[in-house]
């Protein structure tokens, strides 16, 4: 029963609102500095954000994510995260195991961080995201991106750790678009309650959506 | 359904430094 009173309060909700709010300004000051993202328009710019932040915030954390105990370790255990951390935030399994799952195979490609780096920037120049105007334009910066990659790894990834790399890396994308439509589904659910999206942060319910409002 | 604003996104598009 006590378990039931956490999960009904949420008890890790705020907190883990805080950590992805500053992970939003993280993934903003990221996008500033790909080259060419300053010159779309403004409402490009946002269109991207919004539809990308889950998935960047979900990539860059890779790099805390342990294989050791599948937890989330920022510098000592006094900043661990486990699963079940991220239940009492409010998401089920539905998102968290295929999370788990990508953490693990993101892990293992073992990344460099030019290639960790420029796979962040490919997902925010995503055309295909709802609502962006000029299409042509963010494919072409994605599209240069992309390259760069590539030769990236033909040039500095040694064999056999490059083979079927930059596919392997597409794949992830892949991933994380049904990781961000199970996110978006779970926090529509957790915002529709007045007593939860009152713990998120502004910037949260700006750029994942207010449905109270 | 309202009009968004995104004025915190602008914000900190348009800073600086974030």
């Amino acid at each position: 029963s006590s378990m039931n009173l956490e999960f009904s309060q949420l008890s890790m909700l705020p907190h883990l609102a805080d950590l992805v709010s500053y992970s939003i300004q993280k993934v903003i000051g990221f996008a500033k500095m790909i080259p060419g993202f300053r010159d779309l328009s403004a409402e490009d710019q946002i269109v991207l954000l919004k539809s990308s932040a889950i998935e960047v915030i979900m990539l860059r954390s890779n790099q805390s994510f342990t294989l050791e105990d599948m937890s989330w370790t920022c510098g000592s255990n006094d900043f661990k995260y486990r699963v079940s951390d991220v239940t009492q935030a409010g998401h089920s399994m539905d998102l968290l195991e295929p999370l788990v799952k990508f953490q693990v195979g993101l892990k293992k490609l073992n990344l460099h961080e030019e290639e960790h780096v420029l796979l962040m920037a490919i997902c925010i120049l995503s055309p295909d995201r709802p609502g962006v105007q000029d299409t042509s334009l963010v494919e072409s910066l994605q599209d240069k991106l992309s390259e760069i990659l590539q030769t990236y790894i033909r040039c500095r990834h040694p064999p056999p750790g490059s083979r079927l790399l930059y596919a392997k890396m597409i794949q992830k994308l892949a991933d994380l678009r049904s990781l961000n439509e199970e996110h978006s589904r779970q926090y529509r659910c957790l915002s529709f309650q007045p007593e939860h999206s009152m713990q998120l942060t502004p910037l949260v319910l700006e750029v994942f959506g207010n449905e109270i409002s | 359904k309202k009009k968004e604003n995104n004025a915190l996104l602008r914000y900190l598009l348009d800073k600086d430094d974030v």
